[in-house]
């Protein structure tokens, strides 16, 4: 490692309901990204515990975390990791193969989320031919199109001009009334102010949890 | 390809002078990143003409093109494009081979680049060990290290909170009071107003390209 045990998230003591809108911020290095790892079941914390929905997560195997991520979790990384051989379409489908439905049926969901972000014309285009905003709206679309219980949205208008990201904001709002459960990573206030909860985070640790008086 | 012959610049007529400080803004996949492309001779325009300093850059071969980049223009690449196997100060000094300094020097401007964007303790980390603000700020060190003639900044501020991106805009502006060209992509207005002119893009083409009044 490139120093001496750097505790990247220090004392972290936070729980999130089904249906909630939580905003993250703090400063570059903080810990967001870290702790959206944790809440995704992609990381496991070094000491303390995880709970998500009844499961104890660190008693979980590989393959049991796989299924719970795929099931119940969307995710937009920061880096969008998007597969660069596959298409959008491609890139979007992928999670919807462990959702139990057919081809056609999952083609479409891919091709409908696609759309809802303003990729119709460029479904069959692949990350490299895809604008940075476009490759990070091929990433919205895979965490949307299955539907799934909790969306982590880790600086999800990151790489995209103000219509396009509150066009974005619009979908994850419709989302969270429909009962889905939204965590979302932003450095700019007028993003935050959609979540209900806004969490400011400071070298690892939690330094405020506010409801959100404009909301 | 995805699609017919999709025009990513349509018809662009532009002049930038030394000393310039000039914000390109634009929807997403409205075409800026790929002018800034050809702007830093990573591309050829498919047709028409690009003059850089007395060179007609469509005449030149990849060897010159490479010499020229190296030599005279820094990158800001909108996703960072770090090589994951090196560390920081590794990915920093890569650009500094080509300025004929020795080792040492090499690595301490390295060191001071990084020092300068506020990563003196992370040198040694490799980019997966780094968060997203923590990857840009490398990838702006690099740019920074071997004071190029001109420096081409795409989303430069993207994966940074608001006092980070601040303290980026203080340096790239510092540079330009010393002479340094500055072409800068953003979506947001109070990074834009940095630049004495800002054009505006839409669908390939240059909509305005007006001075900047608050500047
Ligand atoms: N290799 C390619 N093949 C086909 N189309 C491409 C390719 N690269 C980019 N494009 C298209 O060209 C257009 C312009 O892309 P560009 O990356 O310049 O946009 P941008 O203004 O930088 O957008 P953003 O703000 O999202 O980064 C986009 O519509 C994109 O889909
Ligand atoms: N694999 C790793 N090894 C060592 N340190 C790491 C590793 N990954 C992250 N870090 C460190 O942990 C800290 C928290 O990183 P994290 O990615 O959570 O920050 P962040 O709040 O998301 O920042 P940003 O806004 O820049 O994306 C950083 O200081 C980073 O250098
Ligand atoms: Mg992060
Ligand atoms: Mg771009």
């Amino acid at each position: 490692m490139g120093d001496n045990k750097l505790l990247a998230l220090d004392n972290i003591d936070l729980s999130i309901n089904e249906g909630d809108f939580v905003s993250i911020m703090g400063s570059s290095g903080s810990g967001k990204s870290t702790l959206m790892n944790i809440i995704g079941c992609l990381d496991v914390p070094s000491s303390g515990e995880y709970h998500f929905r009844d499961n104890n997560v660190s008693t979980l195997n590989s393959n049991k975390l796989a299924e719970l991520r795929n099931k119940d979790i969307g995710f937009v990384f920061q880096n969008f990791n998007l597969l660069p051989r596959l298409n959008a379409q491609e890139n979007v489908v992928l999670p919807l193969l462990y959702s139990g439905k057919n081809l056609k049926e999952r083609n479409q969901l891919a091709i409908e989320a696609l759309e809802s972000v303003g990729l119709k014309d460029r479904v069959h285009h692949r990350p490299n031919q895809l604008s940075g905003g476009q490759q990070q709206r091929v990433s919205i679309a895979r965490a949307i199109a299955g539907s799934p219980k909790l969306i982590l949205a880790d600086e999800p208008t990151g790489a995209l001009d103000s219509k396009t990201g509150l066009e974005i904001m619009k979908i994850l709002n419709d989302l969270n009334a429909k009962g889905i459960t939204i965590v979302l990573v932003t450095h700019e206030d007028d993003i935050a102010n959609y979540g209900s909860r806004i969490i400011k985070m400071k070298d690892g640790k939690i330094l405020e949890d506010k409801k959100n008086v404009n909301n």
